[in-house]
């Protein structure tokens, strides 16, 4: 028996808002200690991570390791079907064909139930070393959303530069060029709107805008985004989710012929 | 010109 309930479905809704545009389809492997993810792209550019905790459920019960093959699109139309404020339990059996969603008003009087079919998936699992990384700079996640859109104009690819001095964003094309200077906040005083950089070593790298823009979906779970990079590495983009769990982007980077 | 490199040049499968 596998049941999670979140007392509002709100944070389902924005983390399959947050990987629908990345997901066709993923597998969720539910076990004692909570339910993750992780699945790349088709294009095999970008990968997603999502880790929702046990104890950040308002009722969390798996009796035996899951893996459940789920399609993302099918999800997405299900959580649209939930009101933000609906509790929302998921449930299936031990050896499931089928997860139910459960929906229930706040004030109990609608009770709503959506049975999807799982689907058979061969789970491909990459392994992510350890890594330090040169930069990891955290500022406010609708500054990071804004900043994609606006640079998405001008190129396909944005550059971001890191440095002590703060972080470059540029990106040029046919029409001309742009770029965004952050400095480092002197006080943060509103943790929310700060930009902190921490440093070992300068770093400049080049990621496609399509992705950068899918990542910046993830902007309603959380104020802040945390940004890991280092010389020829994938790019972390990671967001917190509340006090359950974080949802991280992987994304290789593109380098010059 | 910049090309785009993939994960698994940079990740080992499990």
């Amino acid at each position: 028996m596998f049941e999670a309930r979140l007392a509002q479905s709100a944070i389902l809704k924005k983390v399959l808002e947050a990987v629908k545009d990345l997901l066709t389809e993923a597998t969720f492997e539910c076990s004692d200690s909570g339910i993750q993810v992780q699945a790349m792209d088709n294009a095999h550019v970008s990968l997603v991570s999502l880790n929702l905790r046990s104890d950040g459920f308002d009722k969390y019960r798996c009796d035996r390791n899951l893996s459940m093959g789920m399609n993302i699109g099918t999800m997405t139309k299900i959580l649209r079907c939930a009101s933000s404020e609906d509790t929302v339990t998921l449930r299936a059996v031990d050896s499931p064909d089928n997860i139910i969603f459960i929906f229930e008003s706040q004030n109990k009087e609608k009770l709503a139930e959506y049975e999807m079919k799982l689907i058979n998936m061969d789970l491909e699992h990459l392994g992510i070393p350890e890594t330090m990384y040169s930069c990891v700079v955290k500022m406010p996640s609708q500054e990071f959303a804004r900043i994609c859109r606006d640079l998405s104009q001008f190129g396909e690819a944005i550059t971001i530069a890191c440095s002590k001095e703060g972080i470059k964003f540029s990106a040029a094309g046919d029409y001309g060029n742009a770029n965004v200077k952050l400095a480092q906040t002197a006080d943060s005083d509103k943790e929310e709107e700060a930009v902190l950089i921490d440093m070992q070593e300068p770093v400049k790298l080049t990621f496609a805008c399509r992705y950068l823009n899918s990542f910046v979906k993830a902007t309603p779970l959380c104020a802040q985004v945390k940004l890991s990079m280092s010389s020829d590495v994938p790019l972390v983009c990671e967001y917190q989710i509340g006090e359950i769990g974080h949802i991280r982007y992987y994304l290789a980077p593109k380098i010059d012929d | 010109q910049t090309n785009q490199i993939h994960l698994q040049e940079y990740y080992y499968h499990m």
